[in-house]
């Protein structure tokens, strides 16, 4: 299961869309102080599920909607895409190359797509569950999760030998 | 379920101990214990790292790098456990010196052949270790942007003069 | 005592406007806020961040080199009000890209005339910027050792090609 | 008041007898992880009269003693001692210089020094009370404090406000 391409718009200071594409092993991102790299990482954790606000460096929800900036106002709906190409069949599903969406818009109303067709959270759960990149999974490692290990917060390295049993 | 969570325990900990030398020394010794084995489900984990000769009688006396070592080993034995299709870093070697730094990416060169990495840094030790380089920027005050960028060409870039 | 407390409070706000303004734009914005102003002794007090053009609703909204350079301008003001004869910073400067790490540089090169400073580094802008190199390594296994070291040798020594 | 010069033996990882000079303003302490450049640090604080176990990165008091190593025996005593230029009269002290040493032993004696004459922790303490160098000071500015200003742990921001009033 490879990534392929990810898709942001109105996702926190990703107000214009935006695209990643996935071609190399190793990616790096670089750039200033503040200019949206955690961002990415966020986007690629809400699109795969995420919902503690918390892990999302939110103190609402709708903290990841574009909230406007002085010379732009805030965006209606948040959206992201993420598209794997299922090598491997690591993805329970026939389909070749997946792709999960996830959208909130400022009225609290959710959307969840698998493929375009409409779907729940619980199908992008499901899905993705035996994978290892649920979004709590000890593949996305801020720094944040580095401490987790040290100070072992809520039975944290026990968990993760669950995660991998 | 308790005979499965000691198998993987077993074959973590052997993997924690081949990444930990790798990182730090191969004499260096490290280990992982499980403080109640008559109860896995329920029992605690200790982590004991003694990096090059010293004896920390905890991970709280360890330097801010070492700890930061110790703890991406053990992720790094998860893995090998359950390889995940990718694995995103953010910013996670900021704490360790540079010898430390490409340790750090030589393991992931290891590790790419099997999964994706994307890693978050202000280094300038892993921008040049990594396959491409995306620059994200500020577009407008406020909205962010993004566009790949040739780590040869970063000085005179107009936007990562901006970046760096 | 309340009345003390309200003249200090109101002149590191000042501070604390014109040092956050120094690190990221003149027309920047931010605030502090005594949330209970009748009794301020008491009283929890709100930092107010706004670098850009940027509407984070709070601290946290920032990324982790801005709440770095806020929090870093808030020290600076508590010690304009009273600049203590010396500061130590350990590893400060680790979240912050080259052009902020400039920034606080110049910031601690302009207080330097009245206090000193000993700055723990592994940024090689900083090392450029002190007056001062002093390596540390380990001697033996377990053992620590100093030496001064010239920034221009630092590649050469081999102490300090083991240090970078 | 100058900072003139740090001596550190039996101190954490600093088994021998070791001098920094701090004849310069801008002093940068550099070296790779686990060298010993924060128990630099922490031996400052020590001397200055920390005694936050937490602050010093300790589980109990005697683990500021050298502990051991592969090839040297565990000291006996932790001793620090540091020197000011008291320049601008800050100490009130009719010396010019002063030197302030703390030492710990093994059965847990500990003994406080002001220019080679004994004296109690709270006389430090009152010497160093008005010039912001106490050991909590706001001036030792680990990436920790940074840390407890953004999450304004146990009200860190008003005591800081209090100390600078
Ligand atoms: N909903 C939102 N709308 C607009 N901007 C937002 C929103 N949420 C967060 N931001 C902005 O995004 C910026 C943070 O971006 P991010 O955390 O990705 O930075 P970064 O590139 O990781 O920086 P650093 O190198 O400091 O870690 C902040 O300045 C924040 O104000
Ligand atoms: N009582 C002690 N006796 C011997 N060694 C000790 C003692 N206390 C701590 N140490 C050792 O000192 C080392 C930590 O040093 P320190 O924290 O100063 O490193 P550092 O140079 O700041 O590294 P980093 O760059 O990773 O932050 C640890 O390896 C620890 O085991
Ligand atoms: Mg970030
Ligand atoms: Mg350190």
């Amino acid at each position: 299961m490879r990534l392929k391409k990810l898709e942001i718009k109105g996702f926190k200071s990703f107000a214009n869309a935006t695209v990643l594409n996935f071609n190399e092993n190793v990616v790096g991102v670089v750039g200033p102080n503040g200019s949206g790299k955690s961002n990415i990482v966020d986007a690629i954790r809400w699109v795969l599920g995420e919902q503690k606000g918390k892990e999302l460096r939110l103190d609402n929800k709708s903290d990841v909607i574009f909230n406007g900036a002085s010379t732009k106002k805030p965006a209606g709906v948040a959206q992201v895409s993420i598209t794997f190409s299922n090598t491997k069949n690591l993805l329970p599903t026939e389909y070749n190359e997946v792709k999960l969406s996830r959208y909130l818009y400022r009225n609290g109303d959710s959307e969840y797509h698998l493929n375009g067709v409409k779907c729940r959270l619980k199908d992008i759960h499901n899905l993705l569950i035996d994978t290892g990149i649920g979004s709590n999974s000890y593949a996305i490692i801020a720094l944040g999760m580095v401490e987790d290990i040290l100070k072992d917060k809520d039975h944290a390295r026990r968990k993760m030998f669950e995660q991998v049993s | 379920a308790k005979e499965l969570f000691l198998t993987t325990f077993y074959k973590v900990r052997e993997n924690f101990i081949r990444v930990f030398r790798s990182l730090f020394g191969e004499n260096d010794s490290c280990d992982l214990i499980l403080l109640d084995e008559e109860n896995p489900l329920e029992s605690g984990i200790d982590i004991i790292a003694r990096p090059k000769g010293k004896r920390p009688l905890s991970l709280s006396q360890l330097s801010g790098g070492e700890m930061t070592l110790t703890a991406t080993a053990l992720l790094f034995a998860f893995y090998l456990q359950k390889p995940a299709p990718f694995c995103i870093f953010d910013e996670v070697d900021a704490p360790l010196d540079d010898a430390n730094v490409l340790k750090f990416n030589n393991i992931i060169q290891e590790f790419s052949k099997d999964s994706q990495f994307v890693i978050v840094t202000h280094n300038k030790t892993t921008m040049a270790e990594v396959d491409v380089l995306y620059g994200v920027y500020m577009q407008d005050m406020g909205v962010s942007g993004v566009s790949p960028v040739d780590f040869r060409n970063m000085k005179h870039d107009p936007i990562l003069s901006n970046i760096n």
